[in-house]
């Protein structure tokens, strides 16, 4: 709204091209890799298996996975350009607080809308496969929140940059240097704008987008809730301290 | 720093995803 303090276009440019080629580079899979067609649909007898495990192999199982996710989120955010310049404290409470959000973000890229599956342990599995947790009420918006997200059919660079935005969210807690974070949040906010606008996306693209970063504050709101109630509480101390990643526990202990 | 160790690493490695 106010073009005299906006960044020069070279610069929301050069940001622009650094943060999709640092999604590209980090994304874990590529988009040919999820096709669909490419892997199996998680069968009855497999369904079997996972929903017979116990609550605590099925949650270490999930711990493994999202922390390799993560993994390729740290990466994604270490080549944005200003963000290692930040001070560590405000580097680990962006990523502790949304690199969770990024890998929901991702999750569009694998999801089949067709039978509502997401590429999961190299098959592509439904809710029903989760059902072990115990956490239905966790699995479901995660679930609708994919739908959302892939309805919006972004291209790989809105990803990136829809990404960026909701790491560097400057309403985190414990940020040490929140003006800072809020400027390259800023000049996120209007290179994924000039994006959808050369892109010609409709302009309630950009509302939907909005509703969608609250909703990923919501659904990490919620799994935090469940983490502490049902795995780093007192249920299962052993099997959290011996088999889950330590990353993990860092990431969502306390 | 004791309690993100392994942020700490990660975020002064300069590592590649397919180190990951």
């Amino acid at each position: 709204s106010n073009r005299d303090s906006s960044p020069p276009d070279n610069d929301l440019e050069h940001l622009s091209e650094n943060i999709c080629k640092s999604h590209m580079e980090t994304c874990q899979y590529l988009r040919e890799e999820l096709q669909p067609s490419n892997w199996q649909t998680v069968l009855q007898t497999d369904l079997d298996t996972y929903q017979k495990k116990s609550q605590e192999d099925m949650w270490q199982l999930c711990a493994v996975k999202v922390t390799e996710a993560v993994q390729y989120v740290v990466e994604f955010a270490k080549r944005i350009d200003g963000f290692m310049e930040l001070c560590q404290n405000d580097q680990i409470v962006l990523l502790k607080a949304g690199s969770l959000e990024v890998v929901f973000v991702r999750m569009c890229r694998a999801y089949n809308s067709q039978n509502n599956t997401v590429f999961f342990d190299s098959k592509y599995a439904g809710s029903e496969v989760f059902k072990a947790l115990g956490c239905d009420d966790l699995i479901s918006p995660v679930f609708e929140f994919a739908k959302s997200l892939t309805s919006l059919q972004l291209s790989e660079d809105e990803i990136g940059l829809f990404s960026a935005y909701v790491l560097m969210s400057a309403d985190r807690s414990w940020l040490q240097e929140k003006t800072r974070v809020e400027k390259l949040q800023q000049k996120i906010k209007i290179a994924l704008q000039n994006l959808l606008q050369k892109n010609q996306r409709d302009e309630g693209i950009l509302f939907h987008l909005w509703i969608l970063v609250i909703f990923t504050h919501l659904i990490t709101v919620s799994q935090v809730k469940i983490l502490l109630r049902t795995v780093l509480s007192a249920l299962y101390p052993e099997t959290v301290h011996t088999r889950f990643p330590p990353l993990y526990k860092e990431l969502f202990g306390s | 720093k004791e309690k993100h160790k392994i942020l700490h690493r990660l975020l002064q490695n300069s590592s590649s995803p397919v180190d990951l």
